[in-house]
């Protein structure tokens, strides 16, 4: 995907930090 | 009397009655209480306080707890509800409604919106999206010129700053993100719509003696 045809919001949201599933994983 | 309970209980500050908390919320009294077993396993993995600090709360998303991530740090403080740096289980609770599958559209729009408001001003604003960005671009290791930044800054504020004031507020995010629904795609985790499954352990642990459907 070339990111310069995405927005921000979308890039920043594939941020790990962002991704909270992380937390129920054991 | 009392003789045979002699393991010492952990004290969870703040910790408000399961069916207070289920009656207030998305979930379920039982879901309340398998939330309550990650809780003490994520609030127990550096200090067991019966709290959680940023450092397990970056650990427990990154695995990691050298890790420092500014949108792990953003979640965090907006998780901390009553701004003590912890987060204790009605903080905990409270702010995983939002990311249930059945919360209210409106309460993940507000959250998100609150989320990229890195500076709490009101509005989210172009040198914060910019500092987002390139904390993303340096967590992805992908190398981007300035100018592409500023290009990819130009179509998103084009396309979400309706009056074209250099920031976005909430009524615009609103129209944003209804055009854009993948962006709230972060603020729904399936997991919690099955996570008396996933802690099956809270049925032992369980006070509650008989659960009302």
């Amino acid at each position: 995907v070339a990111p310069v045809t995405m927005n921000a919001f979308e890039l920043i949201s594939k941020s790990q930090g962002l991704n909270l599933s992380s937390l129920f994983e054991k | 009397m009392g003789c045979f309970n002699s393991k010492p209980t952990r004290q969870y500050p703040g910790k408000e009655d399961p069916v207070i908390l289920a009656s207030q919320t998305a979930f379920t009294v039982s879901e309340v209480e398998a939330l309550f077993e990650l809780f003490k396993s994520i609030s127990s993995s550096v200090v067991d306080d019966g709290l959680i600090s940023k450092e397990e709360f970056q650990l427990a998303i990154f695995k990691n707890k050298k890790k420092e991530n500014i949108f792990a740090n953003r979640i965090f403080d907006l998780f901390d509800v009553k701004r003590k740096g912890v987060i204790d289980f009605d903080d905990f609770v409270r702010s995983l409604n939002v990311f249930h599958p059945n919360a209210a559209l409106e309460d993940k729009i507000e959250f998100s919106f609150r989320l990229y408001d890195l500076h709490n001003t009101g509005f989210i604003e172009r040198p914060e999206v910019k500092q987002m960005l390139i904390a993303l671009l340096f967590e992805s290791e992908m190398k981007l010129a300035d100018d592409v930044i500023e290009t990819i800054l130009d179509k998103t504020f084009l396309d979400a700053d309706l009056n074209q004031d250099g920031k976005i507020d909430i009524v615009e995010w609103r129209k944003f993100v209804s055009e854009n629904p993948s962006l709230l795609k972060i603020m729904t985790l399936p997991y919690l719509r099955d996570i008396t499954t996933s802690f099956p352990s809270f049925v032992f642990n369980s006070n509650v003696d008989e659960i009302v459907a």
